[in-house]
């Protein structure tokens, strides 16, 4: 968060903004499903903070190390939830075996770093080893915080539906409003009105309520329809990365110096030193060089730096590689693979990761060089221009596998390389701080942009903060990582959030329980399950609702075949007298007519309705193809992103 | 018992407003299967009475049964785990 919220124009020091407009989300109360908080982090420090807000009932709970003084006017509720997941688990949770508390504190770090990402207190200086210092805060740093502890650590932080649920329920009643939740499921997913899922029903109740609920799209990307926690009434976040990178110097021998990636913050360069890869003869001479089964039998790596290649994106790779090397005497080691933006410390050794493109360069250098040496430099940090914004390689993408016609994930948010507060127990932390990757980074970020919107907008539905998100979002020009193409909606929904334009969105798609239960409706699922989850009794028509007219920010047609036309209501939020007029990108081979194209808003008229049919001209089963609509009173731009998809075939999947 | 999993209990709409008596009706519908008000306290993990009307509780796969079948238990699922992202 050193860069993220500059980099998203929220500098405290730029009047005009919104952290500043909204008075830093004052009076908001953000609640946090997560694995706990490390309350003794400067990040929750509460000077300056006013008196809790009235209306709050919630609890400091308390537990192992965990009294009610560990709350303060920052840190305003405590809960912790572990019967679910201990019943799961089969016997009592060893909190020896997999360090933790049985209480509201944190040893995973993940609690704490999402927490001070979203509503953390200043904090000076903040840095990894001297990497990405500046000022660490939350979105809302003046923002209250409640932490729902429902994540234990073991496997890398589980959490139970039925403990989840029960977060959800004490959140409401304590009086959040807003919900952050940077976990969820894995394919293939449960349904809207299934409580296992635990996030969908447990935010439906909250959105009810008026509670905005913000989840992660889950990590496995760069594949489609992985993305996670669809239901249309939560808040979908993809991860980006911002603009600050850490290039690392590596001079050859031949005098040629090359800029990798890493997170080394040694004090000293790597003066020259021997360069090997470890090539091997026989059937499989590429085995040995590759980083995740790295074999350095026959080759001297003592005092020397190791390159290697690996097709695995994940980091593992990366650890490993580096753990064979550092065993092996090595000095250091450069990781050649599929460029994506995530970069992670090594202890203190240099692991340097570059592109495929400058490994076989380096590799080159070693094969045709008779003592091949390198020098490595401690990474540096670069903010700003040169650094273009990407969709992160392993954000979830689109579309939903539960719902296609919804498109998600709904925006994306910074979510590579943050450095935020953790627990000491975290292996990457450093002074209190550590950088860590995820979508369940993004989530915290649009979080505490939330608070922040509900401060200057108090009463706007989840639905309205949803739609000015998505509409105002930045779109291009913006990458998406392995491989590399032009973002598109599947990849960051309506783009990158931007929180001044969404402050003064113009117009919005709003939507209420009505709308929600027309969606279920649409779905298909039954009235029974539908009044249980809607608490009031339901019984849907017997010709279900189109669930392409369902009120939402954006348009997504999966199964377009001939033409359809579709309906959508703006309601005005700004100036009473405006005319806005539209501006439409057609998706490739599909013709878009919209009725009207002009809507002229008075005191009388608040809201419109219109209409958009589609045309396709695609004469095969298609891919997904993007487009936009656009209104515009010459100031505001409120775009909505379009996709469609032709269907010959009904049900027929090639691809 | 070895053969009890964790099952939520979705009883749909809040019947009363006071909590207590919400929770009240959990522990009554769960003594009904298990046979005592002592069994169904051991057996109660959680009752969710703001947003919705439910439990969560420690079930055999019959007593689970059992309870779907009651008037007012609109569905019984297991507990399932989730990840941090």
């Amino acid at each position: 968060t050193t860069r993220s919220w500059d980099y998203l124009s929220q500098s405290l020091n730029s009047p005009g903004n919104l952290v500043n407009d909204g008075n830093m989300g004052e009076g908001i109360i953000i609640g946090i499903l997560d694995t706990g908080i490390w309350p003794e982090s400067e990040s929750f420090k509460d000077e300056g903070l006013g008196p809790i807000p009235s209306r709050w009932k919630g609890v400091c709970e308390t537990g192992e190390r965990f009294n009610s003084s560990n709350c303060n006017r920052k840190l305003i509720g405590a809960r912790w939830f572990i019967k679910g997941f201990q019943a799961e688990l089969g016997r009592p949770f060893n909190t020896t075996e997999n360090v933790d508390f049985m209480s509201p504190r944190d040893a995973l770090g993940h609690g704490t770093h999402t927490s001070s990402t979203a509503a953390g207190s200043l904090v000076r200086n903040a840095s990894y080893k001297g990497l990405a210092l500046g000022i660490a805060r939350g979105g809302a740093p003046r923002a209250r915080l409640a932490m729902y502890k429902v994540c234990w650590n073991i496997g890398g932080g589980q959490c139970a539906s039925a403990d989840m649920l029960k977060a959800f329920d004490e959140a409401i009643n304590d009086g959040v409003d807003v919900l952050s939740v940077s976990i969820g499921g894995s394919v293939p997913f449960f349904s809207d009105v299934d409580e296992r899922d635990g996030i969908a029903t447990g935010a439906f109740h909250a959105v009810a309520k008026g509670i905005t609920v913000v989840c992660a799209a889950g990590n496995s990307g760069p594949f489609g329809q992985t993305v996670e926690n669809t239901a249309p009434w939560i808040l979908t976040v993809a991860a980006s990365t911002v603009d600050r990178g850490y290039p690392t110097s590596i001079m050859l021998g031949n005098n040629r110096t090359i800029l990798g990636q890493a997170l080394f913050a040694g004090n000293k360069e790597i003066g020259f030193t021997g360069l090997v890869y470890p090539e091997t003869e026989g059937l499989d001479t590429l085995e040995a060089g590759a980083c995740e089964s790295l074999s350095l039998n026959g080759t001297n790596a003592g005092g020397k730096v190791v390159l290697c290649f690996t097709t695995v994106a994940r980091r593992i790779a990366v650890v490993r590689a580096a753990s064979v090397v550092k065993e092996a005497g090595g000095v250091g080691v450069i990781v050649a693979k599929n460029p994506t933006s995530s970069v992670a410390p090594c202890d203190d050794f240099p692991c340097i990761q570059v592109d495929y493109e400058i490994g076989t360069q380096i590799l080159n250098y070693i094969r045709y060089t008779r003592s091949p040496v390198v020098k490595l430099s401690p990474s540096r940090t670069l903010v700003g221009k040169p650094i273009a914004t990407k969709v992160a390689f392993f954000s979830s993408r689109g579309p939903s596998s539960i719902a296609p016609f919804v498109l998600k994930p709904d925006v994306a948010a910074p979510g590579v390389n943050i450095l935020a507060a953790s627990s000491p127990f975290d292996p990457f932390m450093d002074n209190g701080f550590a950088f860590h990757t995820g979508t369940s980074m993004a989530c915290p970020h649009v979080t505490g942009i939330v608070a922040l919107l509900k401060s200057v907008h108090p009463d706007w539905s989840p639905a309205a903060i949803k739609s000015a998100l998505v509409t105002t979002a930045s779109k291009d020009p913006i990458m998406a990582e392995g491989p590399r193409k032009l973002a598109d909606p599947f990849d960051y929904g309506g783009g990158i959030v931007n929180p001044n334009k969404a402050a003064d969105p113009g117009l919005i798609y709003d939507m209420g329980m009505t709308d929600y239960i027309q969606y279920l409706c649409s779905m298909g699922y039954n009235d029974s399950s539908i009044s249980a989850l809607a608490q009031q009794p339901t019984k849907c028509p017997s010709e279900p609702p189109s669930m392409l007219d369902l009120n939402l920010p954006s348009i997504t047609i999966p199964n377009l075949r001939n033409s359809v036309t579709v309906s959508r209501t703006v309601t005005n939020v700004g100036p009473i007298y405006s005319i806005y007029k539209a501006l439409v990108q057609a998706p490739m081979g599909v013709e878009v007519i919209l009725r009207p194209s002009v809507l002229a808003f008075n005191s009388a008229t608040k809201k419109f309705t219109f209409s958009v049919t589609f045309v396709t001209t695609h004469k095969v089963q298609g891919e997904y193809y993007f487009g936009s609509l656009s209104w515009s009173d010459g100031i505001r731009v409120v775009t909505s992103p379009i996709s469609v998809q032709t269907e010959i075939i009904p049900s027929y999947v090639d691809n | 018992d070895a053969a009890s999993n964790v099952h939520i209990v979705n009883m749909g709409q809040r019947q009363h407003d006071d909590p207590a008596v919400v929770v009240d009706s959990h522990h009554n519908v769960l003594a009904s299967v298990l046979g005592s008000k002592k069994a169904a306290a051991e057996s109660m993990i959680y009752s969710y009475k703001h947003g919705f009307s439910g439990f969560a509780a420690r079930l055999t796969e019959a007593q689970a049964e059992m309870i779907a079948k009651l008037p007012g238990v609109v569905r019984v699922i297991p507990n399932r785990l989730h990840k941090l992202h």
